[in-house]
C-alpha cells in the first residue's frame, strides 16, 4: 500500500462503508453487488489476454463479443434477472468493452415487452432471450436524429397480400448509428413513417429480419453493415441498414398500442405519447449512468493526486501531494461533489419513472409530461456535467491523464455520446423549457401545479437573506 | 443553510423562467408570431430550464441527504460536500444569481470564502469519500486510480503490454530510418 494513501484513509473523519451503502440502497444490496463483482473478477474465463487499448478494433469486437455472450450465459444459470445486477457483473467481468449486445438487452426486448401485443410477445421474446434473435433498434437515420416525426423510413401497407413494404428512399433515410446493427444483429425494430390507405400515419415501430437465422447472410432486399471506428465504442458494430422494398406480414407492426387492420385501416393510439416509455426509461437511467463515469474519474484523480507529489513548497523541503493544492482541490472536490449530486437524483429519477410507469401502463397519463420533461432535461444536465467533468479530472492527472494507462480516455470516449444519444442535448433543454413554458399561465394564475415547479411562482423581488455563516 | 442555497437556486430559475416568458411576450406584442418569438428565445429558454434542471438536482441531493439514516459524522461529510455542489453552481454561474441584485456584494464574498472553507473541510475525507463509491480495481481499469496507490510499478508493467516493445530494434527502423541514416 502506498503511504500517503494508507495515511489518506486513516484521517478520514467518517465510516465509507455507511456511504456506500447509501449510495447502493442498503447494506444488503452492497453485499450482492460485491459478491457479483467478485464471481465476475475471479472468473478464469473472463482474466483477458493484452490490455484493450493494444488490441485492433475486430480484436476488441470479437473479445467483447465472447465475453459478453459469457457473461449472459453465466448470469441465466446464476438466475440473476434484475437489470442492475446483471450490470454490476458485466461491468466487472469486461468493463473495458462496449457490450456489442447492450441494444439487444437494453433496447430490443424492453421495446417488444413494451409495445408488442401478447402474441407478439410471445412469438419473439423467447427467441430473443435464447439469442436465436439477436435484435437491435434501428431509429437514427444518417440524416435524421432527435427530431423522430422528420424520418424518412417507409412501410407502406399492401392490402392484397397483407405485407408493409419497407423502403429507405434517400440516402439520408438509411438507418445509421444503431448498436449492433452492422454484424452482429438478425433483426430489428425499424422506426418508419406508416403509410396506409394513401396517407401518412406517423412513426411505428417494425419487426424487420435482416438476415437469415441460419447463414446470417442477408435477406432480399436488405443492405448493412459497419459504420466504421468511432471516437470510443468500438467494441460495438454501429451499423447502416438499407431497405429496398422488404416486406414483411401485417403482423411485424408493434401493435399494442396503434394498429393496422387486415384491409388498412389504421386505428390510432388512445394518446399519441403512449409510445414515450421506453424512451422515458432510458433517459431516467442516463443520469445515474453518468454519475457513474464521473465518480469513476473522480477515484481516479483523487487517489492519484494523493499519490502525486510535484515541487517543493519551501526550498529545500518535500515535494507536497498535488491534492495539497488549493486549485487541484477546486477542480476535483465539486466534481467530487456533482458526482454525489448525480447518483442521487439519477436514483430519483429511477424511482419517479418506475412510480409513474406504473400509472402508464393503467392508460394514466397524466403524469407523463412531467416525467418527460424531468429526465429529458436532467438527462442533459448530467452527460454535460459528466463530459465536463471527466476531463477535467483528466487535466487534474497531468501527462499521465492522456495515456489509456490511466483509464481516463476510456472513460470519456465511453461516456461523452451520452451528450448526442437518447436526443441531443440542447433539444432536450427545450423540451424541458416547452414544458416550463406551457405551465407558466398556471404558475403565473397560482393554479393547481406539481410540487416540482411551485416554486417558480414565488415573489422574484425577494432577496437572499444569506448571513457570513451561509 | 441548505435551504437558503436551495432558495437561491429556486430564484434563479423563476426569475429565468420569467425573463423568458417576459422575451416571448415582448416579441409577440411587438408583431411576431408565436413561433417566431419562441424561435428568437431559444437561448433564454435554454438558460431557464438549466436553471430549473440545476435547482431540481440540488433539491434532491439535499432532501436525500437530510434524510439519509447514517451517523452523525457521515452526515457531516455529506452536507460539506452537498454545501459546495451549491456554493461552485452559485459561484460558477454567479450573473444569473446577482443579475437582479439577490445577492449582495457582501453575499458574494461569504459564498467565496464558504467555497474555499469547504475545500479545507473536505479535503481529510476525499480519499474515503472516493472509496466508498467501492469500485474494484478491474472496474476501474486505472494504474493511476488503483486501490493500493503503487501507480508506478503499475504504468511500467503497462508499458511493457506495448507491442513496440516485443522487438528489441522495430522492422521500420531497417526499411525507413537506418536508409534515411545512410543517405
Amino acid at each position: 500500500m502506498n503511504p500517503d494513501l494508507a495515511q489518506e484513509r486513516r484521517r478520514a473523519t467518517f465510516d465509507p462503508e455507511q456511504v456506500t451503502s447509501l449510495l447502493y440502497r442498503g447494506p444488503e444490496n452492497v453485499r450482492k453487488r460485491r459478491y457479483l463483482q467478485n464471481a465476475a473478477i475471479q472468473d478464469q474465463v473472463l482474466r483477458g489476454s493484452k490490455p484493450w487499448a493494444f488490441q485492433s478494433r475486430v480484436e476488441q469486437y470479437e473479445t467483447a463479443l465472447q465475453m459478453f455472450i459469457y457473461m449472459m450465459k453465466k448470469l441465466d444459470e446464476m438466475g440473476v434477472t434484475d437489470p442492475l445486477e446483471r450490470m454490476y457483473y458485466q461491468e466487472a467481468g469486461a468493463p473495458h468493452y462496449y457490450n456489442p449486445m447492450a441494444l439487444h438487452t437494453g433496447m430490443f426486448i424492453p421495446s417488444i415487452e413494451k409495445q408488442g401485443t401478447k402474441e407478439q410477445k410471445e412469438r419473439w421474446l423467447p427467441m430473443a432471450r435464447s439469442l436465436q434473435l439477436i435484435g437491435t433498434y434501428a431509429q437514427t437515420e444518417m440524416g435524421h436524429g432527435t427530431f423522430i416525426r422528420g424520418l424518412e423510413t417507409t412501410a407502406s401497407y399492401d392490402p392484397s397480400n397483407q405485407e408493409f413494404v419497407l423502403n429507405s428512399p434517400t440516402v439520408t433515410s438509411m438507418k445509421f448509428w444503431p448498436g449492433g446493427l452492422g454484424k452482429t444483429s438478425n433483426c430489428c425494430l425499424v422506426m418508419a413513417q406508416l403509410i396506409t390507405q394513401g396517407k401518412k400515419r406517423g412513426i411505428h415501430l417494425f419487426f424487420v429480419q435482416i438476415r437469415d437465422l441460419k447463414t446470417h447472410r442477408h435477406m432480399p432486399g436488405v443492405e448493412s453493415g459497419d459504420i466504421g471506428p468511432k471516437f470510443g465504442f468500438n467494441s460495438n458494430d454501429n451499423g447502416y441498414l438499407k431497405l429496398s422494398n422488404v416486406r414483411i406480414p401485417r403482423e411485424n407492426m408493434l401493435m399494442r398500442y396503434s394498429k393496422v387492420l387486415e384491409d388498412g385501416t389504421y386505428v390510432p393510439p388512445t394518446n399519441q405519447r403512449i409510445g414515450y416509455g421506453t424512451m422515458v426509461f432510458v433517459r431516467a437511467h442516463i443520469v445515474t449512468n453518468s454519475a457513474r463515469g464521473l465518480s469513476k474519474a473522480c477515484v481516479i484523480a483523487i487517489r492519484y493526486s494523493a499519490v502525486r507529489r510535484q515541487t517543493e513548497v519551501s526550498p529545500g523541503g518535500p515535494e507536497a501531494q498535488i491534492i495539497d493544492y488549493q486549485t487541484q482541490q477546486y477542480k476535483l472536490f465539486p466534481l467530487l461533489a456533482t458526482a454525489y449530486a448525480m447518483y442521487f437524483t439519477g436514483r430519483y429519477a429511477e424511482d419517479y419513472y418506475e412510480q409513474i410507469a406504473s400509472e402508464i401502463e393503467a392508460g394514466n397519463l397524466e403524469s407523463l409530461n412531467q416525467l418527460h420533461a424531468v429526465c429529458a432535461g436532467l438527462k442533459a444536465f448530467s452527460t454535460w456535467a459528466c463530459t465536463a467533468g471527466i476531463e477535467t479530472c483528466r487535466l487534474c492527472c497531468g501527462g499521465h491523464g492522456y495515456s489509456h494507462a490511466s483509464g481516463i480516455p476510456k472513460l470519456y470516449t465511453y461516456y461523452t455520446p451520452g451528450c448526442t444519444y437518447e436526443g441531443e442535448n440542447n433539444v432536450m433543454m427545450l423540451q424541458v423549457a416547452r414544458f416550463l413554458m406551457k405551465i407558466y399561465p398556471d404558475i403565473k394564475r397560482g393554479g393547481p401545479i406539481h410540487e416540482f415547479v411551485q416554486y417558480l411562482g414565488a415573489d422574484l423581488t425577494q432577496k437572499s437573506c444569506m448571513t457570513e455563516e451561509v | 443553510a441548505l435551504g437558503c442555497l436551495l432558495k437561491a437556486f429556486q430564484h434563479r430559475a423563476a426569475r429565468l423562467l420569467s425573463d423568458a416568458a417576459a422575451r416571448i411576450e415582448n416579441l409577440v406584442r411587438s408583431g411576431k408570431s408565436r413561433q417566431e418569438a419562441w424561435d428568437a428565445s431559444t437561448v433564454a429558454l435554454t438558460w431557464a430550464a438549466k436553471a430549473y434542471c440545476h435547482t431540481f438536482v440540488v433539491r434532491t441531493f439535499s432532501q436525500i441527504v437530510s434524510d439519509a439514516a447514517v451517523d452523525k459524522s457521515t452526515k457531516d461529510v455529506l452536507t460539506a460536500l452537498c454545501k459546495l455542489y451549491a456554493i461552485d453552481g452559485i459561484i460558477e454561474n454567479l450573473g444569473e444569481f446577482i443579475e437582479d441584485g439577490f445577492f449582495s456584494p457582501h453575499q458574494v464574498s461569504f459564498l467565496k470564502n464558504k467555497l474555499a472553507d469547504l475545500l479545507a473541510e473536505i479535503r481529510p475525507n476525499a480519499v474515503a469519500l472516493v472509496d466508498a463509491f467501492d469500485y474494484p480495481d478491474k472496474t476501474l481499469d486505472s494504474c493511476l486510480g488503483r486501490y493500493d496507490g503503487q501507480v508506478y510499478p503499475a504504468l511500467y508493467e503497462y508499458a511493457k503490454n506495448s507491442p513496440f516493445n516485443e522487438q528489441e530494434v522495430l522492422d521500420s527502423y531497417h526499411k525507413f530510418i537506418k536508409p534515411a541514416q545512410t543517405e
